[in-house]
């Protein structure tokens, strides 16, 4: 299968409704420092189900756009501004090779938590891990991700690290 | 368990010369270096440790500790596109992989990126180098738009312009 | 003791901001970003800790942890400069500190580094991108000499090439 | 003060002697990966008193340059081969603000253990280091050097670390 293209709404850096791509077969992301680019790969792992301690960020809700808002008088930024975003979804629109597109939604509710979707309808984290399974995308594992600065790290691994990664992924 | 595990090992373990090879493969080395994984327990290695080796070409030591950056970075590249050929995953997502690497390792990479894409494993990979996404089928551009104050996106098309 | 940290630490508080401005203004953002220290205890600040602050031009976010690796990398050497600052030692090493850089930053930190370095304060930056070393005013160009297995070198000055 | 030029022999990836230089106001390395750039770095701080675990060696041995040697039955190098140098030193051409030129110099001897000269006169590492602080070149801050890898955490160290730093220039 392949992935067609994303759909990102008030995620991390990415304000509003975006559509980004149609990906090819290799796809280059480019751009200034700080402009988004790893932000698009934590899109990608989010909507994956990848966990947000990967995705830089301690919480749920710190993926959520956050703009237009003026430092208050600590100089923190005021959560829940009036007109800020309160949630944050990401779609990933995949082709299997079956030609059988399906329609990957992870959002992050007012409440904070996740909620999962396949073709709009809300399923449990395990339903989705599943499904995505079948088409070799093991969550768990992460083997197709590898995160700004951690390419090294992987030559240098112990023994232990890389028997567990050959586990995850058999 | 252990036929799982030995079935992925073993699938790793044959892949990863060849792969290494394609990766470190010169005019001035035309067999490249040599890549391997070893096992601390042949009897449970699901127990201890899978080593992995490898030795740029024209150099003499396994130690991975004393590769320097850029060599490490390819060592690591080989691994993991090792690892991915095994029940591989539809895609691959690769930020910035190529910071330790000079132009010639950025040429290599992004040569053996080009020759494995197809419909049924996409690449998409974050890039500073101009080196390296000139190779690329399709660029994502993305810009912060200081207005907005968002990133916004600009999808462009290389496919007819390339060689 | 505390006279000793104090003036050391008063030193960096007051560089910081100068610095960084200096390594972040641009054409778009001609008065460049901020970035200060604050301590949280004042009355022992050598106990407790300093913490650094960094906001590139047109952010918002205090939170270093939320800044890019290029934001990062830029604040970094803003806080390495600062610190050398106080009581300077004669040179300054660096290693691929541009890796995480892109053309427009790299181009920053060379124009900085070109124009503090004098005969008191030397700068040795190893560096893989040509927009860096471009702006050096001698190379040190290290290759490896496969028949000797030995690294080998050769140096050129480029000081009458420049504008 | 300025670093003139740098002496080495048999030090890590650099066989017999070699005189590296001379260094100018700004001076950058350049070269392909693996051609030994951060073993220059290596060997500056080498000379300046920095310990070898920073030198990515876990011992001073691994510092001697091991070239022409064959693995043997187990894929080791052979350790001491015959023609295999069994000692390394670096030496730094200094000039300081006066016009003084000082040469620092450090080796590893065959015992494996560190030896400071200075102008060809054997001290102490006290008595080194106490020459090299007149100089501001401080071995324990280490405030003059940024190994490859390392920049970035500058910035994400944490208050104490940072606040141990200070106290180090201090
Ligand atoms: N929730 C959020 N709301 C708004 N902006 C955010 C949010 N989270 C992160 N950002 C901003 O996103 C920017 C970082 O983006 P990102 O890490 O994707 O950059 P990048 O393109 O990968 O840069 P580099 O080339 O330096 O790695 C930071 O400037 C940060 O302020
Ligand atoms: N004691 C030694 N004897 C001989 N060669 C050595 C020794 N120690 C390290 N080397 C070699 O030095 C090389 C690494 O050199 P170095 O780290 O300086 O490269 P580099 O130019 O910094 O490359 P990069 O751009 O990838 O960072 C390795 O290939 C290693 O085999
Ligand atoms: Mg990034
Ligand atoms: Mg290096």
């Amino acid at each position: 299968g392949r992935l067609v293209e994303l759909e990102v709404e008030n995620f991390k850096s990415y304000r509003g409704r975006q559509v980004i791509g149609p990906f090819h077969n290799f796809t280059s992301v480019i751009g200034p420092n700080g402009s988004g680019k790893s932000n698009l790969m934590d899109a990608i792992s989010f909507v994956l189900g990848v966990k947000s301690a990967q995705l830089r960020s301690s919480q749920l809700k710190e993926l959520i756009y956050r703009g237009g808002t003026d430092l208050d008088a600590d100089g923190n930024d005021e959560e829940a501004h009036s007109g800020s975003p309160n949630r944050t979804y990401v779609c990933a629109v995949y082709e299997s090779s079956d030609k059988i597109v399906t329609r990957f939604t992870r959002a992050v509710t007012e409440a904070g938590s996740s909620e999962y979707r396949i073709n709009g309808k809300s399923v449990t984290f395990a339903k989705y891990s599943t499904v995505l399974e079948k088409e070799n995308i093991l969550i768990k594992a992460k083997n197709f991700l590898v995160f700004q600065g951690d390419v090294e790290a992987v030559a240098s691994q112990s023994p232990k690290e890389l028997t567990r990664l050959v586990e995850q992924i058999s | 368990r252990y036929d799982l595990f030995y079935n992925a090992y073993t699938h790793i373990r044959d892949n990863i010369d060849p792969i290494y090879k394609e990766l470190t493969k010169s005019k001035t080395f035309p067999l490249g270096g040599t890549a391997y994984l070893s096992v601390e327990d042949s009897e449970e290695p699901y127990n201890d440790g899978i080593k992995y080796h490898a030795m740029p070409p024209g150099k003499r030591f396994r130690d991975m500790e004393l590769l320097s950056g850029g060599e490490k970075t390819v060592a690591a590249l080989a691994l993991l596109f090792a690892i991915h050929s095994y029940q591989p995953a539809p895609f691959f997502v690769l930020d910035e992989v190529d910071a330790a690497l000079d132009n010639t390792n950025v040429a290599k990479v992004a040569n053996y990126i080009r020759r494995h894409a197809s419909d049924t494993f996409q690449f998409i990979v974050i890039s500073l180098k101009n080196t390296f996404y000139e190779k690329a089928e399709a660029l994502v551009g993305i810009y912060k738009d200081q207005q907005r104050a968002s990133s916004r996106v600009l999808t462009l098309e290389l496919d007819g312009f390339l060689d």
